[in-house]
């Protein structure tokens, strides 16, 4: 099972929620305008937060987030 | 398994709650508008609940989760 | 397996089962008015009772729990 | 796999047979006129019976089960 | 795997033939006009009979049984 | 996987012939006309031969059995 | 795994050839016109000959054995 | 996995190919006109060979096999 | 998971190579025009070559091998 | 589960990053135009990053990558 | 899973990379016009490039690989 996130303006986050009791940011992957980043859930990840101007690719269509 | 929140007003609550023979809130991830959760099931998380304005995706389709 | 309650009235009961020899309520989750619960058949639950007005979510499609 | 039963008068008994070289009713869940039972087959249960009137949402479809 | 039996008369049987080398009743379970009941294949149970009027759910769809 | 056998005559044989190296009739059940046999394939099963007029029902539809 | 065979004369012959390094028939069923057999690839039989005018229903739709 | 050869003159030959680093003929089944064969893949058998005027029905539908 | 070689002129070449650390020849299996491979992925075998006209029939549909 | 990348411009980079707590570059491919690469997920790679003009083929459809 | 490599002029190269803590090239098929190649994801390879004009059947549809 995968994501995938295409940035529509610089600076989009994509953010890693560790598996587990304890629920905290593992990793931040930044993105450009227009870059791609397909992310699996893992072993160290069981949920992903999306900040920022972007298209989010997954089972049920397309998400759009919206920065602030 | 996982669902898709997409946040329509500051302050949408996503919780966590419980697997197991006693069921209480683990975690409250807190989104602001336009940010999005993607969010599995896992052996902590056996049920999630979701308050304020926002949109849930699942297998089901897209349900309204409308705030107070 | 999941499925979705959306609480169309305050006070909306969602109703945890016991798995097992012996059947009785191990949880119940209260929702108010636009609150949404997804919840898991467990290892706990094997029966879920739905009481007051909601929208239940399912494999089978939509079916509407309406209060007395 | 569940069934969901959608009681349409008070009194709707949904039962549990057992599993097992012997069938006995272990439990009788009494419904509402309005109330969702979401029930899965188990280690107990290995064929239900409904009585009085409700919609039954299965894998064939809904169908109608009538009181006496 | 399940069956749906809805009686259409009373003194409808579903009969439950053993699994194994040796093919007997080992049970039978009578409904009356109206009543429905949902019935696996379990360890006990490979071959289920039908006698009387009622309409059978199926993977194949709906199948007619009449009573003599 | 199972087959559903409709008897549309009194007398139709459903016949289940032995698995393994060895292939014989291990049960024959008659059905009388209106009557319904839903049966497995199973350990002790691996071939079932239908005598009579019937409408047997399977995963490639539904196959007219006809008496001599 | 099953194929249906629908005899459309009387004699035909439904062959299984044994599994393994060595082919050879380890069972002949006869079918008179309008009997059905239905038969499963098994740890015995891994290749199945039909002779004689038959119907076979198999997952690729319904292939006709004519007979010499 | 199997596939059915309808042979469409006489002489047509379904053969096998053995599995492992070796490959050479294990089995050649030779058809009449009008006879089918049905095989399966196996641990003998990784490759089939068909010489002669036949249908070969397999998953991407039916492919002629022509005489020379 | 097989594919299928229809040969559309003599002297087809379906090659065989090798599965693991070496990729090399291990069989090529010479098909005249009209005949037919069905060939499985193996142990042995992770990447089949085609040389010469033929129809080529795999999970994407039909594609066409032409000789040089 | 994998992924195909079709450079439309020189220097396209399919970046692999770790699986694991730790989450880093591992392998950067670069690609020129008209050039494919179809990449799986691994034990290593649980997220893949695509920079530069590209189209990026996936279960959610086609997504394109721009150049900054 | 398999991917199939149509080529469409001489030298086209389908390219294995390691699958692995390291990528690098472990095989290069070279095809002449023509030819087809069908290869597997292996414990050798988890990932392929196409260089050269050449049509890529795989999961998504069919995507052109240009030569430069
Ligand atoms: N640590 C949590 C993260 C998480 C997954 N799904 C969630 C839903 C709600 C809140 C937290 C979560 C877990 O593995 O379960
Ligand atoms: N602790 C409970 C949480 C839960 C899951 N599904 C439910 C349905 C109703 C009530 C509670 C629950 C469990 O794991 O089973
Ligand atoms: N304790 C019961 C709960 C239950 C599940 N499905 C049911 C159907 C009818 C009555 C009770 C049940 C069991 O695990 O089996
Ligand atoms: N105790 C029986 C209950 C049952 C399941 N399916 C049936 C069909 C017919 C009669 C009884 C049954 C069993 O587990 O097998
Ligand atoms: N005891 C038999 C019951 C049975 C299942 N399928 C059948 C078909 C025909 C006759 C008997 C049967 C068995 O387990 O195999
Ligand atoms: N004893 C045989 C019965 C059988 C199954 N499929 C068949 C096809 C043809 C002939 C016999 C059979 C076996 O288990 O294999
Ligand atoms: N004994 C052979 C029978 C067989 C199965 N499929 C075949 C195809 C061709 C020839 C023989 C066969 C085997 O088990 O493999
Ligand atoms: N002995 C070979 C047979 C084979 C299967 N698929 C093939 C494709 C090409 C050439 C030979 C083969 C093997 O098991 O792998
Ligand atoms: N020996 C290689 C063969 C192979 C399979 N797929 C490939 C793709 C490209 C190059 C070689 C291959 C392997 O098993 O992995
Ligand atoms: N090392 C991380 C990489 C990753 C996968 N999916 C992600 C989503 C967001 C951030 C990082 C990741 C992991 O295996 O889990
Ligand atoms: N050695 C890498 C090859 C690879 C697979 N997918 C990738 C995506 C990007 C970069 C490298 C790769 C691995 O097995 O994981």
């Amino acid at each position: 099972d995968y994501i995938v996130v295409q940035a529509e303006e610089n600076g989009v986050n994509v953010i890693g929620l560790t598996r587990g009791k304890d629920t905290r940011l593992h990793h931040t992957e930044i993105l450009d305008r227009g870059e791609i980043l397909i992310a699996q859930f893992t072993e160290q990840t069981s949920a992903i937060k999306i900040r920022g101007k972007a298209k989010v690719f997954c089972r049920y269509g397309v998400v759009e987030a919206e920065s602030r």
